[in-house]
């Protein structure tokens, strides 16, 4: 069986000629370390799970894409990141929602499909079940970028505006 | 949002999604990321499938797991199946876009925005990397 990976970074309204050069770069650059961290392990026989995990840990890291470092504000001005890993095999699945203080939310979704007997853990309890299985810790200031700054400060500037249409910054 | 669907060399899929939701979200609102069959869903027996956009359509039309029933009940190909959901996606008023790979063959994706950030790589095909 010869193996496969796909990845993405998020979809909207960015059309050509709307991002800058170095966005752009910047966006093909961190596909392609996501793409090749995924490929490696697909390349010496590794398993799907690690492979799938290792390009989202890649995309977690880097501050260009909305997940981890980052990640966009919420109304309130924190960060709270989602995430969710599912196995083929089995229909093995973990999921976390509204984590803030956990490196790689998407290694705390993996926590919980393997390491308890649950699918979905959400809030402050799904930050300590990470902590409580070693899965790396964060200060919550880690995950903020002045770009994302901006862009909720722009949000709240229209209270009147629709939350979610064309100032979507997902 | 960023997600990564995988079929390793034993024929196992995964798929992972991961995001810090939406720029200004209220009352601890969520979207389909987490949720298992609407962003996320894999099924050896189908496809593996990863899920970017407004989530709350999503969420409505169970897209990740639906795209794997039309695999694996109607005998769709994923990449049928990818577009047959993101236009249900369109015809709801969402936008966004999808990633999938199936048993056999490299990944693909389906969207409906004017931009995707995406990537896909595959043992017998080059690298690919494209946003628009």
């Amino acid at each position: 069986m010869s193996w496969a990976l796909a990845i993405h970074g998020g979809s909207g309204s960015m059309r050509r000629g709307h991002l800058s050069q170095a966005d752009d770069e910047a966006g093909r650059a961190g596909l392609a370390a996501a793409l090749e961290a995924g490929a490696a392990v697909l390349r010496r026989g590794g398993s799907a799970l690690d492979a799938a995990q290792a390009a989202v840990e890649v995309l977690e890291d880097d501050p260009h894409f909305n997940a981890g470092r980052g990640s966009v504000f919420t109304a309130e001005g924190r960060i709270e990141c989602d995430a969710a890993i599912m196995a083929g095999s089995d229909l093995a699945a973990g999921a976390v929602a509204g984590l803030r203080t956990t490196r790689h939310p998407v290694a705390a979704a993996r926590a919980v499909m393997e390491r308890s007997p649950h699918v979905f853990l959400a809030g402050a309890g799904a930050d300590a079940f990470a902590h409580a299985h070693d899965i790396e810790a964060a200060d919550p200031a880690w995950f903020e970028t002045a770009e994302r700054r901006r862009q909720l400060d722009e949000i709240l500037a229209r209270p009147d505006g629709r939350f979610d249409s064309d100032m979507k910054y997902g | 949002t960023v997600g990564a669907v995988a079929r390793d060399m034993a024929g196992r899929m995964a798929a992972a999604t991961s995001t810090g939701g939406l720029t200004g979200k209220k009352w601890g609102r969520v979207g389909d990321s987490p949720l298992i069959g609407a962003g996320t869903y894999a099924d050896d027996r189908a496809a593996a499938v990863s899920c970017t956009g407004a989530g709350e359509y999503f969420i409505r039309l169970g897209i990740a797991h639906e795209l794997c029933a039309r695999v694996r009940l109607a005998g769709d190909l994923p990449s049928a199946a990818g577009e047959a959901m993101i236009g249900e996606l369109g015809t709801m008023g969402g936008k966004g876009g999808l990633i999938h790979v199936g048993r056999d063959g490299p990944g693909g994706w389906a969207f409906n925005t004017p931009g995707m950030y995406r990537a896909r790589a595959a043992a017998d095909a080059a690298p690919e990397i494209a946003i628009y």
